[in-house]
């Protein structure tokens, strides 16, 4: 299963989402083993997990610490248009591709080979600019809109912008909308600075619920693939 | 006065600055005229002004409705490293460069021709996660740390992640890091929904009074200049 995590915003929770929803697909159970590669110039991904050569790495890829099962695609600055990146020794691992925000000729490849686009949305104006040309681009590629999710991130439901953003997307996407969000919680802030994710450094936070529930949404709709 | 706002970091809070600050050095009488351009190839500035070309056009700036000063470059996407666009009709007016994240040799010359470079950081450890490369570029661009200042945004003083943060810049940076936070507050995140500044559409929120401060801050330090 392969899932690029992209939106044109920045700062929206794209890295945040990558690293906590592996990590929840694989204590689950949903995923034996899941590989995150970091397309984003700006290496967020690769600064804020610990891998663990020592566990035994590949030649593609490095254990992340604390999370048996979830691995770090090594970095491939020779071909950074490579796409998705191989888990030879296991066919059904899921792929995990974060990106910058922004477009590039390496996004849109790996858009045409996802099986899925998941694409974290702040709910507000700003957060949500972008959404119109992001579905325009993926249209010119051919990558129809039944491979495309949104995921509300940073979300308060007691904000009546959030709210009322959350009511016009559903409207406007219907299905497309994940029936879950990423509530606003300074544990998924606080986490990376740890080298951890959420379920490491705040097993009781509602981040930990929300990236299962995600996990579970996620799992459900394509485990019949 | 030539401002540039980056930050190598997606979301926080380069644009919403650009506007509001502009705003906020109109409205005290810092400033007779600004003139903000968007950088950033997603446009997300101009997305949220709304311009009124029947105040009297430029060829090159239209007025923003609402803001009486304030002024928005028009887009020259033949020359996208063109730098800081000049005010003929006021050689004092304040020229603000909106950026997206990431670098770019439009952003670099732009850094080398800056009165101030101006960095929103969002206090956690993703947010900060670039700091360091942007210290080194504007040292290999031969810009001092003197134009260099960080703006502590999105903030909530009720998170010990977000106190900590600052009192770890403090220490770290000294009068770098300048003497105001902009608090979070969905007023806003609301605002650029209205095409408004955060002075027109809340005038009694933290986001006014912050945005105040911080036009002090900038105007007091360098009126001597
Ligand atoms: N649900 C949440 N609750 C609180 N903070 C969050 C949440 N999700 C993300 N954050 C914080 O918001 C900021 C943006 O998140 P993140 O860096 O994951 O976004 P991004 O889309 O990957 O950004 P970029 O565009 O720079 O790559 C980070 O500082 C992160 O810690
Ligand atoms: N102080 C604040 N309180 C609440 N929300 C804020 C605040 N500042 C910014 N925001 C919201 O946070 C998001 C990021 O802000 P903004 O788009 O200005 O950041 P940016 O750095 O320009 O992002 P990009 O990297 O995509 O250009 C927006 O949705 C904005 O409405
Ligand atoms: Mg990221
Ligand atoms: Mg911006």
């Amino acid at each position: 299963m392969r899932i690029l995590i992209h939106t044109q915003k920045g700062g929206v929770g794209k890295t945040t989402t990558t690293l906590n929803l592996a990590a929840a697909l694989l204590r689950q159970g949903q995923a034996r083993h899941v590989l995150m590669a970091d397309l984003d110039p700006q290496q967020h991904l690769t600064a804020m997990v610990v891998t663990d050569p020592a566990q035994g790495e590949s030649a593609q890829a490095l254990p992340v610490r604390g999370e048996p099962g979830l691995f770090l695609a090594k970095a491939r600055p020779d071909a950074p248009d490579a796409g998705f990146p191989d888990f030879p020794s296991d066919p059904d691992a899921w792929v995990f591709l974060d990106t910058a925000p922004g477009w590039s000729p390496a996004i849109a490849r790996a858009a045409q080979e996802a099986d899925l686009v998941l694409c974290p949305l702040e709910p507000d104006f700003l957060g949500l600019s972008g959404v119109g040309r992001l579905l325009q681009r993926l249209e010119d590629l051919g990558t129809g809109r039944d491979r495309l999710r949104f995921l509300l991130t940073r979300y308060s439901a007691r904000l009546a912008l959030h709210r009322e953003v959350r009511q016009r997307l559903q409207a406007q996407f219907g299905d497309m909308l994940l029936p879950v969000e990423i509530r606003n919680s300074v544990r998924l802030a606080e986490a990376p600075g740890m080298g951890m994710t959420i379920f490491a450094h705040a097993p009781a936070s509602t981040g930990c619920d929300d990236h299962r529930t995600l996990a579970s949404a996620l799992s459900g709709t394509h485990r019949h693939k």
